[in-house]
């Protein structure tokens, strides 16, 4: 079954993410 | 933090949606993928909202796609 997910997808940008420490 | 719900989706600008997807979502993936989390979860956000709101309340339909994702971009990358 082929993927439907798109590898060239736009890379997504968090607003507010911090590293859990 | 509250679960993302399809009427908080729904008062928001389209635009908006996928970005308050994604900033849940983020998180989520960067837990399994750190390295990747940034384009994963640009690939899960081409997903339908609502099916997307039903992966966010459900770990493991949310890891398969996530892993789906990673094969996905590794046969890419293995074409170029």
């Amino acid at each position: 079954r082929k993927s439907t997910l798109n590898p060239n997808a736009k890379e997504f940008n968090p607003r507010s993410f911090s590293q859990p420490k | 933090q509250e679960p993302l719900t399809a009427s908080m989706l729904a008062a928001a600008p389209l635009h908006e949606q996928k970005q308050m997807i994604g900033e849940r979502l983020y998180p989520l993936v960067h837990n399994v993928h750190s390295q990747l989390a940034g384009k994963i979860t640009g690939m899960l956000l081409e997903i339908d909202n609502s099916e997307l709101l039903l992966m966010l309340e459900s770990p493991e339909s949310l890891h398969a796609k996530i892993e789906e994702a990673v094969a996905v971009l590794q046969a890419h990358q293995a074409m170029e």
